[in-house]
């Protein structure tokens, strides 16, 4: 569905901003 | 090399923020999306092309990025995010089946059978079906997670399994999956990760 869609984007987009952030560490 | 437990602990923290921030969301639903997107990246699949957002940033950080690691193997960590994502998505009884398959059909000529990639599959299995449960375990995961430090609270100790039985040598020891010297191995394991702080409490 649009909603699950939507919310996997959100954790893709987590996901990237939290592994440059482990990354930087 | 990073533990998984430091990825873990940023994703369940976002998760646990959104399950919280009205009395319609669903932590079962943030969960999925959760396991979905971790199980995708460590099994080294870029999701950028599924969703029709340009394929950069995924690609680079699979590149160049830092592999997480369970007890500092990469494949464990592999093996334990996969099998929580099928678990979660369908269920206990395939995801525990994909893991055996995987290592019986290792021990004929591949990497061999291993107990310790067992674990870690089913110590995932045990994660995901804990994550989609029911609204209160799968909020307590995120509870429990949003402050993981400690593999320890989610992964078994290997000290002592056996790795790379070839099929013959499986056949001597352990016979097959349902003979007694297999079923100890099996309490055995099922010993150590019902001991996991995350799945005794």
């Amino acid at each position: 569905s649009d909603a699950e869609r939507s919310r996997i984007q959100l954790y893709r987009r987590h996901l990237v901003e939290s592994i440059n952030d482990l990354s930087k560490q | 090399q990073a533990s998984l437990s430091r990825l873990l602990q940023e994703m369940f923290q976002f998760a646990l923020k959104r399950s919280s921030l009205s009395d319609q969301a669903s932590a079962i639903d943030e969960n999925k999306a959760l396991l979905f997107v971790l199980a995708m990246h460590l099994g080294g699949r870029n999701i950028d092309g599924i969703l029709g957002k340009p394929a950069v940033e995924q690609a680079v950080l699979l590149k160049n990025g830092p592999k997480f690691t369970l007890r500092k193997r990469v494949d464990l960590a592999q093996h334990f995010s996969i099998s929580a994502f099928i678990a979660a998505a369908a269920g206990d009884g395939l995801a525990q089946a994909t893991g055996l398959f995987k290592e019986v059909s290792d021990s004929k000529g591949g990497s061999g059978f291993s107990f310790a990639d067992l674990a870690a599959d089913q110590a995932g299995v045990e994660f995901g079906t804990m994550a989609v449960a029911s609204e209160t375990s799968a909020h307590s995961l995120q509870v429990h997670m949003a402050r993981i430090t400690n593999e320890d609270d989610y992964m078994p100790k290997l000290s002592s399994l056996p790795e790379g039985l070839q099929e013959a040598t499986f056949k001597r020891q352990y016979g097959t999956t349902e003979d007694a010297r297999y079923t100890r191995m099996q309490n055995e394991l099922d010993r150590r990760i019902d001991n996991c702080r995350l799945y005794r409490d």
